[in-house]
């Protein structure tokens, strides 16, 4: 079977496509295939693989006329790891769906046909910093949500909003089956207390759900983008490309990927 | 008169909601009156400067019905600073407003007799991370459009974006006095080639649309909102605080706030 992830946080800059990129990668490189999916009409994930934004790329109109994905498929310089792009159009979904039917499923419906061909092990959908109709349709089209949370203060304020949403998401019966897969804990900072403040903080309340691993503020998660590559492709053996690997272990474990 | 400006941009994590605060701050402190909006249902500028977030204390209703934004506005633990806060309805705006007639214009209605009075001299408005309708409403809304820009890759990548939708708010007529007042370069880290290689970009690209003043990445800034406080009071002599002190002198001449 496909498993579909989401990975959400309504915060800002918290390290959702870094991750989506590079745990996707590092998944892609124990031999599982993994697809890609960039909701963010920033398409970040989309440039930080390489590929330019193009308008038609995205799944804008296979959303709204409830077409299949398949033919947006795209290969990735990273073997068993594809990409279905972003596009800036992305961003009318948001206000387009508002009053159509069936609104919240339409994503799923567009990624049925992909999920039911088992073509890939894992699907990974990288979302917008909001809770509008884009991560919402992402959520409902997932098996597990990940959040991807920042060892800084304000990036703890958002997490009760974003839980609310996946618990309205089941009891309203629009995902009954969505759990949170985890916590991701993003740019941690050994050098300074707040990080392991809130380190602490996150694992007391949420225990099992947080990862063992924490990804490491680390400068080179940020130069890899700009040059379309994947950590794994700009400097394997840095801080942040090991991180990663030993967080797609994790992850192919609690969810039997392999 | 009083000076309004929206400080934004799509991509999270910049320091929007940093710089709204502590700019405001800075400048409250040299004896200018400054209200701050905090426009994101994140509210993290509301938690940020020590408020709850309570039902009922934000513009959603106001904007939405068309009344009058006075009675929201609240003192602050600084002298010269307000604030009007946020809360989590306001995310509703972005879909309610999407049918209704002069929908662009909804918040500038609600602020009109904050304007006329005078009360303040400066007016800042935070956003959420996306050019929805709570981020146009702001642009709509002001006379300059400060963006923060993270001097890091990928907050690059969306500034076509941002400055595309200035240009369609003043070519449509919605607001023709609106301008770019200026860049503010954040988390600047100069340890790193990524940084000074972005600063450098921006410049050649922005010239004098880019303040001198860059604020350093420094985790003070980062420690301050968890205690409710704005730099000023959490770490007056620290990096951070300096260099907001340092912007805001320069935000005070280029527009004339004293
Ligand atoms: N572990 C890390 N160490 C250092 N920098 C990082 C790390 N993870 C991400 N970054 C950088 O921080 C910035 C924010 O990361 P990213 O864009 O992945 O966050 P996001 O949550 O996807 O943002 P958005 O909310 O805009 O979608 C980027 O410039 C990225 O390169
Ligand atoms: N100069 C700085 N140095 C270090 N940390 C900073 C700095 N500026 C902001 N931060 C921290 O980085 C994170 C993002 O900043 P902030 O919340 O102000 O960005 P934002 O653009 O308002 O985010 P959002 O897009 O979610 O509204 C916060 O945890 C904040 O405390
Ligand atoms: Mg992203
Ligand atoms: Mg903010």
């Amino acid at each position: 079977p496909t498993t579909f992830f989401t990975i959400a946080n309504q915060k800002g800059g918290v390290g959702k496509t870094t991750s989506a990129i590079n745990l996707g990668a590092a998944i892609a490189s124990k031999n599982i295939s993994c697809l890609l999916v960039d909701l963010d009409p920033q398409a970040n994930a989309t440039s930080g693989l390489g590929f330019e934004k193009e308008e038609g790329q995205s799944l804008y109109q296979a959303i709204l006329e409830e077409e299949k994905a398949d033919s947006k498929v795209r290969e990735t310089s990273t073997k068993n790891l594809f990409l279905i792009p972003s596009e800036v159009d992305m961003a009318a979904v948001e206000t387009e769906l508002a009053n159509s039917k069936n609104y919240l499923v339409r994503l799923r419906e567009t990624l049925r046909a992909i999920k039911k061909s088992k073509r890939f092990k894992a699907v990974i959908i990288d979302c917008p910093p909001s809770l509008g109709m884009l991560s919402m349709n992402a959520m409902a089209a997932s098996d597990f949500l990940l959040i991807a949370l920042q060892c800084e203060y304000l990036a703890m304020e958002g997490l009760g909003q974003i839980l609310s949403v996946l618990r309205q998401l089941q009891e309203a019966g629009v995902n009954p089956d969505l759990e949170l897969g985890g916590i991701m804990m993003t740019m941690y900072d050994v050098r300074t207390n707040l990080s392991r403040q809130v380190a602490s903080d996150v694992r007391q309340h949420f225990g099992k759900d947080v990862f063992s691993t924490m990804i490491p503020r680390s400068i080179r998660l940020g130069e890899a983008p700009s040059f379309g590559q994947t950590i794994f492709e700009y400097d394997p053996l840095s801080a942040g490309a090991i991180a990663y690997q030993e967080l797609s272990t994790e992850v192919i474990k609690r969810f039997k990927l392999k």
